[in-house]
């Protein structure tokens, strides 16, 4: 999926992007 | 830092002097948290140094749908850690001529 963004409504913005597989542990 | 399970990191390069700096989150070890994380993603926001607290951005996420409110503390704490990690590192990082 690619690149998202959502803004809250504080007005902080949140740019959303996928994990890059070397990042995520092992999962069992 | 304590391995939260949540891990955050710088998104640009410090320059020590801004205090407002990208960083980023995501959801490293699913396990440890209470929700069910499977593709959130990395999430990129910027944070305030000097006027914003972990738990205020964590309650943002929270309220913008990315974290379950059980799991606001773990957010919290990963971001806490990080931005002291940031604070400790340019306390350390003397400009010349300071």
């Amino acid at each position: 999926s690619a690149t998202s963004q959502v803004v809250h409504s504080a007005g902080r913005k949140f740019i959303i992007s996928p994990v890059p597989e070397s990042r995520l542990k092992e999962l069992p | 830092a304590e391995d939260t399970g949540v891990r955050v990191e710088l998104a640009e390069e410090d320059d020590g002097k801004k205090s407002a700096i990208a960083l980023k989150l995501w959801v490293e070890d699913p396990k440890k948290l209470k929700g069910k994380y499977k593709d959130t993603g990395v999430i990129e926001f910027s944070y305030d140094l000097e006027t914003e607290v972990p738990d205020g951005v964590a309650q943002e996420m929270v309220e913008s749908g990315f974290f379950l409110e059980s799991d606001a503390k773990i957010v919290a704490k990963s971001i806490r850690d990080r931005v002291a990690l940031i604070k400790w590192r340019r306390e350390r990082t003397v400009a010349p001529g300071e």
